[in-house]
């Protein structure tokens, strides 16, 4: 009866809003955690110290070398047709204009097609804005973290783009972006749904709008951090690993209490829970708190490198890095026996009406660096529909997180950790 | 693309005593 267990301990027993308060003490205490930062090194020392509080012991953490990317003042004005000031964050590794700025007439395309369409004339000197409609994340992010690229290719002096987002309340939503080869490399920044709105309609009809961008940061590529290992030894096959996990680093916006505070707290409450209802699984269960994800994946690379030659251990591996909503499932990449597997282990969650398995080749962000090379894994499958509302903006804090459903989330992730790392057969590849 | 998984199709998948097993944690 070991899933009832979990559930009733966690949702209604001595673990009920532990959760939520822990990772409530830790988002307020620490704020934004970006990659390079002393902050980030402060959460990761705490991550260790609360686990040991636990009596769990076995912590480890590996070195992993990571960019620093700083943000100072960022200003848009609009000098034409009229003044207005333009909300505004800068995009991961952007440079800086000069400290005047850089003052443009702006173009304004909807796609990659639109832009290579223009006459090369028609960009150059000219700050091209991005205004690519919220499809799906994994569509629309290209114009993030590929428009400076491809604007620069084309002759433009800076780019924008309307962020990521399904919906705003003139909320700009930051984000990693990355410069191609040979190409010169130009600020580049997001502005909010509603002026990237407001530019196009006034493009549309004809009218020339100039902006002013104003934006200093700085770049560091040699910092150090660390990824923290957490593991719970299996009684039978200690070798065996099934991993779950969540990143620890965050944009340097709000909170990081959604992306990912919840992901790295449910994580880090299997092993606890299991420790202090004293159950041990056949295999072992390693809590991964990733480093430096939003600059990409890079704390997951440097695992995947460095334990290449053990991956065969890896039993199965999940994550939760897109939201800790009221869970619904899992999002399951594996042969099909595997999905089965797991199929049949969801039936055991119907009482809290997370037994949906969805198919996906590749689930989770740092989890996919993994997955790719053939292990069985999975992410949380969760109610979040308002994810991309709140992702990568100041609008990131506990206050979007919900007591009840981090409980379900918690209980639901130690009980499909326990059951697949104590089953008498491997998930198998 | 994501799709929810039609579970009937692992109906003959599984052997009958490793889906007695997962059942058994219930």
């Amino acid at each position: 009866d070991v899933v009832n267990e979990i559930l009733q301990y966690v949702i209604e027993g001595d673990f009920k809003g532990q959760t939520y308060d822990e990772l409530a003490k830790f988002v307020d205490k620490f704020g934004p955690r970006p990659s390079g930062t002393e902050s980030l090194e402060n959460s990761i020392d705490y991550m260790i110290q609360l686990t040991r509080d636990e009596d769990i012991n076995n912590v480890v953490t590996e070195e992993v070398q990571v960019p620093l990317w700083e943000r100072g003042e960022e200003k848009i004005t609009m000098h034409e047709p009229r003044h207005k000031n333009i909300a505004v964050l800068g995009l991961g590794r952007s440079v800086s204009t000069p400290p005047e700025g850089i003052t443009a007439e702006v173009v304004v395309v909807k796609s990659f097609d639109e832009l290579e369409s223009q006459e090369e004339n028609n960009i150059k000197g000219k700050i091209v804005l991005f205004n690519a409609i919220f499809t799906k994340y994994g569509e629309t992010t290209v114009y993030r973290t590929q428009g400076a690229t491809r604007a620069a290719q084309k002759g433009a002096v800076a780019s924008l783009v309307r962020s990521v987002a399904p919906f705003s309340i003139n909320s700009p939503h930051t984000g990693a972006q990355n410069y191609g080869e040979n190409v010169t490399k130009i600020p580049t920044a997001a502005i909010t749904i509603e002026d990237a709105d407001l530019i196009n309609r006034m493009y549309e009809r004809g009218e020339k709008v100039v902006l002013n961008i104003q934006m200093q940061s700085t770049y560091e590529t040699n910092k150090v951090s660390r990824n923290t290992l957490v593991d719970y030894k299996g009684i039978q096959y200690p070798e065996k690993l099934v991993i779950v996990s969540g990143h620890i680093d965050s944009w340097d916006v709000g909170q990081g209490a959604m992306d990912d505070g919840g992901g790295l707290f449910i994580s880090w409450a299997v092993p606890v829970i299991l420790h202090r209802l004293n159950l041990r699984p056949k295999r072992t269960i390693r809590s991964i708190f990733w480093t430096a994800e939003e600059l990409g994946l890079i704390g997951a690379y440097a695992y995947e490198e460095r334990h290449r030659n053990e991956s065969d251990n890896i039993n199965f591996i999940m994550e939760s890095d897109e939201g800790t909503f009221a869970p619904l499932g899992l999002e399951v990449a594996g042969s099909q026996e595997a999905r089965c597997m797991i199929a049949e282990i969801l039936k055991l969650f119907q009482s809290i009406n997370a037994s949906t398995l969805v198919e996906s080749d590749s689930p989770g962000s740092d989890i996919a660096v993994l997955v790719n090379t053939g292990i069985p894994g999975a992410s949380l499958y969760n109610a979040n529909e308002k994810y991309f509302w709140f992702h990568h903006t100041e609008g990131d804090t506990i206050t979007v997180e919900n007591e009840h459903e981090l409980d379900l989330g918690a209980a639901f992730w130690t009980a499909v950790a326990y059951i697949i790392a104590d089953l008498s057969v491997d998930i198998p590849r | 693309a994501s799709l929810p998984k039609n579970t009937e199709e692992c109906s003959n998948v599984l052997t009958e005593e490793l889906i007695k097993e997962i059942a058994a944690y219930d």
